[in-house]
C-alpha cells in the first residue's frame, strides 16, 4: 500500500505526463480547517532510477520530487436561501468561513518563510480560516502555502485581474487587458501546477471583483474544470 | 516542490550595477578573469568598484538599492518621495545587471563521477523574475521562449556550458515591467497601464500603498542550479479522492511529467511513495 513501483521506456527528447495506477489508502487522517480539527500532512516522493538498457539491472537515480498534501475534501455551492452566499463544507461538515484578505507580505518583496509562518500564524491565532490573495498582487509563494497548510488555513487564490483592468478609471482602463492573452494563461498553468497540491488552497478566483476578458476567462474556467 | 539530487541554491554572492553603466557586455560578464578597465574583476565583490553594489537575491532592485544606502527605506514616514519613481526617470533607471558565480564539483573525475556519472545534466533553474531577463552563463546567452511575465518558472539547460570543477559566472540583465504606468495623478492604479503586462498590478499605488518607485523589478523568487540525470521529473501531482461518504477509503492519483533530456532512448524505473508526516516529529512509511 502506498509505495508504486512501474517501469518506464522513454524514447529520446520524449517528455510525457506519467499516471500511477490509483493507490488505494484506508483510515486517512483528515486534514481539518484552522479550528475544526489537526492538520495532518503527508509527503508524496517519486523518484526516476534510469536502468541500462541491455538487460542488466543497474538502476541509478536521474531525478526525484516530493509534494506535501493532505486528505480533505472541500466542497462549496451558492446558497439562494442564504441570500445568494457561497456555502462551504470541509470533509462533509458546514464551515462558517473568518477571513482576512492578504495583499503581499513586503512590498519590496522581502519575503522569507520565517516571515510567512509569523503572519499566517498571526491569521490563525485570530481563529480565522481563510485568507483571500488579492489578485493585484502576487500567486503567493509555497512557502507561504506551506504555512497555511501547517496552520489549516484555507486559501482563496486569485489570478491578476483587478480595477486596473475592469474599464472604469481616468483614463479609462481596458477590460481585456493584459494585452498578452496567451502569456497569461501560461503564468496560470505554471501557477497552478506549482501550487495545487497544497490542501490549503480552496479555491482559484479569476480576478479581484470582476471576470478576466472572455477569451482568458473560457480558457480558466474549461482549463481548470478539466484539471480538477 | 521539486528535490532533486543535488541543488545549490543561488541566494548570496550577488552584485548589481545599473545596466547603462556597465561597459561589457553578458558575454564579457561572464567570461573567465574579464578584467574592468580599472583593473579590478567584476566578480571582486571585496572591493565593491563604482556603479557596483551588493545585491539582494531573491529581491526587487529597489531593495537592493535601500539595502546599499542608495535610497531611503520607502516604508518610512515619506522616505518614498525621495526615490525616484520609473515613470519619470524612465525604465532604464531601473534595468539592472546581476552578477554572481558558483562552483560545481567535478563529476567525472573518480570521486563524484561514481553518482552522476556522464548521464549528468545540470539546469538553471529561475522561479520569478519580474519582468524579463537576458541570462548569460560563461560566455554563452542562454535563449528562452519565454522571457516575459512575473510568474513564471524558467529552466534552462546549461549543461552544454557549464564549467564542471570550477568557477561558473552568471549574469542577468532584469528589465522593468514593459508599460510601467505613470501615478502622478494618483488615486487607484495611477494610469492603470502596469495591467497591460502579467505583473503584479499593486505597484501603481492603491488607497492602501503609495507606488512601488522600481514596480517589483527583479529576480523576486530563488535562483538555483540543480544536477539531474538524463531524466528529469517535475511537477508531481497527487490527487485523493474519498471512496463513499464515509472517509475512511480514499484513492490517490497520482502522476509526474517526465522527460527525457538525451538524445538517447531510456528504461528505468518509476517509484512513487507516500509518507505520513506524524505528530511525534518522526515519519513513517504508511
Amino acid at each position: 500500500e502506498d509505495v508504486l513501483s512501474e517501469e518506464v521506456d522513454l524514447e529520446a527528447g520524449e517528455n510525457h505526463l506519467h499516471a500511477f495506477s490509483p493507490m488505494l489508502h484506508e483510515n486517512p487522517q483528515l486534514w481539518w480547517p484552522n479550528g475544526l480539527g489537526k492538520q495532518p500532512l503527508y509527503t508524496l516522493q517519486i523518484s526516476f532510477e534510469a536502468g541500462v538498457s541491455n538487460g542488466a539491472p543497474c538502476y541509478m537515480e536521474s531525478d526525484s520530487c516530493s509534494c506535501r498534501f493532505g486528505f480533505r475534501k472541500i466542497e462549496t455551492c451558492v446558497d439562494e436561501t442564504l441570500g445568494g452566499g457561497r456555502r462551504f463544507f470541509v470533509n462533509g461538515h458546514p464551515l462558517f468561513i473568518r477571513g482576512g484578505n492578504w495583499i503581499v507580505s513586503h512590498g519590496m518583496l522581502w519575503l522569507s518563510r520565517e516571515r510567512y509562518q509569523t503572519e499566517v500564524g498571526f491569521h490563525a491565532d485570530a481563529n480565522l480560516n481563510m485568507i483571500r490573495v488579492w489578485g493585484g498582487a502576487l500567486a503567493e509563494r509555497p512557502e507561504f502555502y506551506d504555512a497555511c497548510d501547517e496552520r489549516g488555513i484555507l486559501v482563496w487564490q486569485e489570478f491578476w485581474i483587478t480595477g486596473d483592468c475592469n474599464g472604469r478609471g481616468v483614463p479609462p482602463s481596458d477590460r481585456n487587458w493584459p494585452l498578452d492573452h496567451e502569456l497569461f494563461i501560461l503564468c496560470v498553468r505554471d501557477t497552478v501546477k506549482m501550487l495545487r497540491n497544497h490542501p490549503s488552497l480552496a479555491f482559484w478566483v479569476g480576478g479581484n471583483e470582476q471576470v478576466p476578458a472572455e477569451d482568458v476567462n473560457n480558457k480558466l474556467m474549461k482549463e481548470l474544470r478539466l484539471a480538477g | 516542490m521539486a528535490t532533486p539530487v543535488r541543488k545549490l541554491v543561488l541566494n548570496s554572492g550577488w552584485i548589481a550595477a545599473k545596466a547603462d553603466a556597465v561597459r561589457q557586455t553578458g558575454e564579457e560578464l561572464t567570461t573567465l578573469n574579464v578584467v574592468c578597465t580599472d583593473g579590478s574583476d567584476v566578480f571582486d565583490a571585496e572591493e565593491f568598484r563604482p556603479g557596483w553594489i551588493a545585491a539582494i537575491v531573491p529581491g526587487t532592485i529597489l531593495n537592493t538599492l535601500v539595502n546599499a544606502g542608495v535610497f531611503p527605506d520607502p516604508f518610512y514616514g515619506l522616505n518614498n518621495e525621495e526615490i525616484p519613481d520609473i515613470a519619470h526617470v524612465g525604465r532604464g533607471f531601473y534595468t539592472y545587471w546581476f552578477c554572481t558565480h558558483f562552483a560545481l564539483p567535478d563529476l567525472f573525475s573518480e570521486g563524484d563521477g561514481g553518482v552522476l556519472s556522464q548521464c549528468t545534466r545540470v539546469w538553471l533553474q529561475f522561479n520569478g523574475i519580474n519582468y524579463s531577463a537576458d541570462v548569460y552563463l560563461n560566455g554563452a546567452k542562454l535563449v528562452h521562449p519565454n522571457p516575459r511575465g512575473m510568474f513564471l518558472r524558467r529552466a534552462f539547460d546549461v549543461t552544454h556550458v557549464a564549467n564542471f570543477g570550477g568557477e561558473n559566472r552568471l549574469a542577468v540583465l532584469v528589465h522593468p515591467p514593459e508599460h510601467p504606468g505613470n501615478v502622478d495623478g494618483g488615486g487607484q492604479g495611477g494610469d492603470h497601464d502596469i495591467a497591460k503586462d502579467v505583473t503584479a498590478q499593486y505597484v501603481e499605488g492603491w488607497d492602501w500603498i503609495k507606488p512601488i518607485r522600481d514596480r517589483n523589478t527583479g529576480i523576486w523568487d530563488e535562483v538555483a542550479v540543480v544536477l539531474t540525470g538524463a531524466v528529469t521529473l517535475q511537477n508531481p501531482h497527487v490527487v485523493t479522492v474519498f471512496e463513499g461518504s464515509s472517509l475512511a477509503k480514499a484513492k490517490l492519483h497520482v502522476s509526474v511529467e517526465v522527460t527525457n533530456a538525451s538524445s538517447a532512448a531510456c528504461h528505468g524505473r518509476l517509484t512513487a511513495q507516500v509518507i505520513f508526516n506524524s505528530d511525534d516529529d518522526g515519519f513513517y512509511v504508511v
